[in-house]
């Protein structure tokens, strides 16, 4: 499935 | 947000302001690479395609449309801008960068997280930021006087990476679960591609001689 990951790192 | 990351992504800025003063104070954009100034574009602008999507910080909004418009400024005077475009290097910054793009972006579709376009193209983003840098390079060995800005542009670079990697470091041991490991393998090809250019900048430093690069 989708993990959707939120990169927070510029 | 730990000090090595906040550090790091300073020196990015700082990168970036010292190339904006350069060209912009002495109206010459003499051994800057557009190539890597352009690559550098791509990078951005499929990382941060997440503005449109997902909200993290202010910090972080700000710093991506900073980064993003800086690059499109410094690609728009070196191509468009009547007096400094005369100044570029355009016959010795050869690098062909095809051979790079492309490379990277069949490495994202398949060594990725996440088979979508978003993270595709984000993977494609942090595989070229590895070696975006090496039209630069390339262009700074030909060039025999390299001024101190662009030098100075270039290590500030290098710094950032290498202490993003001390933030990886940190985060890794004071944050459970964190872990990216194609960041991480990334991220240290991109540092080691500095090394020898730090060895030539700090030597050039401590024997207080212009910056040359061996061919």
């Amino acid at each position: 499935g989708s993990t959707g990951a939120v990169h927070d790192e510029l | 947000m730990n000090i090595f990351r906040l550090a790091g992504d300073m020196m990015h800025l700082f990168s970036i302001i010292v190339l904006l003063l350069k060209i912009n104070a002495t109206r010459s954009c003499r051994g800057v690479s557009l190539k890597t100034q352009e690559l550098y574009a791509i990078v951005f602008v499929c990382r941060y395609l997440d503005l449109f999507t997902s909200f993290i910080s202010l910090y972080n909004t700000t710093m991506k449309l900073i980064f993003l418009l800086s690059t499109f400024t410094i690609i728009y005077w070196m191509r468009f801008h009547k007096v400094i475009r005369v100044t570029y290097d355009r016959e010795q910054d050869t690098f062909r960068y095809q051979f790079l793009i492309l490379p990277c972006f069949l490495l994202a579709l398949v060594l990725n997280n996440e088979f979508s376009a978003m993270e595709v193209l984000w993977t494609f983003s942090i595989y070229l930021e590895a070696v975006a840098i090496l039209p630069q390079l390339v262009l700074l060995q030909r060039t025999n006087n390299i001024d101190n800005l662009t030098g100075n542009y270039v290590f500030l670079l290098g710094s950032y990476r290498a202490l993003y990697i001390l933030n990886w470091i940190y985060r890794f041991m004071t944050e459970p679960n964190y872990r990216q490991y194609l960041v991480w393998i990334s991220g240290i090809v991109q540092t080691i591609v500095y090394i020898d250019f730090f060895y030539y900048y700090i030597r050039s430093w401590r024997n207080n001689e212009k910056l040359s690069l061996p061919a």
